[in-house]
């Protein structure tokens, strides 16, 4: 049996539509550490990992090991029902075949009940082991957003340069080109604000402007995005949750 | 012109 009660319902409905226009369904693998999920969208070009640790959840079991096949469209429009700050607990018997999701309002003496039907997914897992990095960004999610939004008005894809003191993003379209660059900046006040930049290697790769726009749906799950690059690797961009995380993997585009 | 990778040139299938 498993059973998880979020605080807010908030947090779940901000992690399923971070995850609803890449990926369909997927598999929700619930062990009594937390509930994971590995899912790749269609074209296998960004790859999404999520870790919803036990610590998130106000109340928490998993007796055994559970799979769950969500149809993330169809969750995200039953948890749509919900307020934000209502308790949320979904829960699943050992073989079942739904999701049980229930709301608690904070306020009102009032409980809603909803049972999602579950799915068989078949779907390939990719084994994506410690990856090594060259260069190391973290910033204010909402300015990675601002940025990638910007920066796609003007090309399909955007570069990211990465130097010893800043890190440079620039397109390059039909209509002209676009460059922004960003600094590091401690900022005592505001540690939410703060930029840094870790470097190894200097780095130069090319991202698709559209699936960038589909990890910055997941703005709202955290102050700050942490970016780390790799030579001729995928990219890994990631929101912390207050326990866990929600991790995208994008493969770069190269020069023809 | 830039081509798309895709992360199954990075990563093997489990």
């Amino acid at each position: 049996m498993l059973e998880g009660k979020f605080e807010e319902a908030s947090l779940l409905k901000k992690i399923v539509e971070a995850m609803k226009d890449c990926v369909s369904s997927c598999n929700f693998n619930c062990t009594e550490n937390g509930i994971s999920v590995q899912a790749v969208d269609n074209s296998r070009v960004l790859l999404i990992s999520l870790l919803i640790e036990k610590d998130t959840f106000e109340e928490y079991r998993c007796d055994r090991n559970i799979t769950l096949g969500v149809g993330l469209g169809s969750l995200s429009k039953i948890i749509g029902n919900g307020a934000n700050s209502d308790y949320l607990t979904i829960s699943a018997d050992d073989d079942a075949d739904k999701l049980n999701i229930i709301f608690e309002d904070k306020v009102k003496d009032k409980i809603s009940e909803y049972n999602l039907k579950l799915l068989d997914i078949d779907a390939d897992l990719l084994d994506v082991g410690p990856m090594d990095t060259d260069a190391t960004i973290t910033l204010p999610s909402a300015d990675f957003a601002k940025i990638c939004k910007d920066m796609k008005v003007l090309s399909e894809s955007l570069q990211i340069i990465v130097t010893k003191d800043s890190a440079l993003f620039q397109s390059v379209g039909d209509i002209g080109t676009g460059n922004i660059v960003i600094r590091p900046k401690t900022d005592i006040d505001h540690p939410e604000e703060s930029v840094t930049i870790s470097l190894d290697k200097p780095i130069d790769l090319s991202f698709g402007s559209k699936y960038l726009s589909d990890i910055i749906k997941a703005t709202s799950l955290s102050q700050k995005v942490t970016i780390k690059l790799t030579d001729q690797s995928p990219g890994v961009f990631e929101y912390k949750l207050p326990s866990g995380y929600l991790r995208f993997y994008l493969a770069p585009k190269f020069d023809e | 012109k830039k081509a798309q990778s895709t992360l199954l040139s990075f990563f093997g299938k489990k």
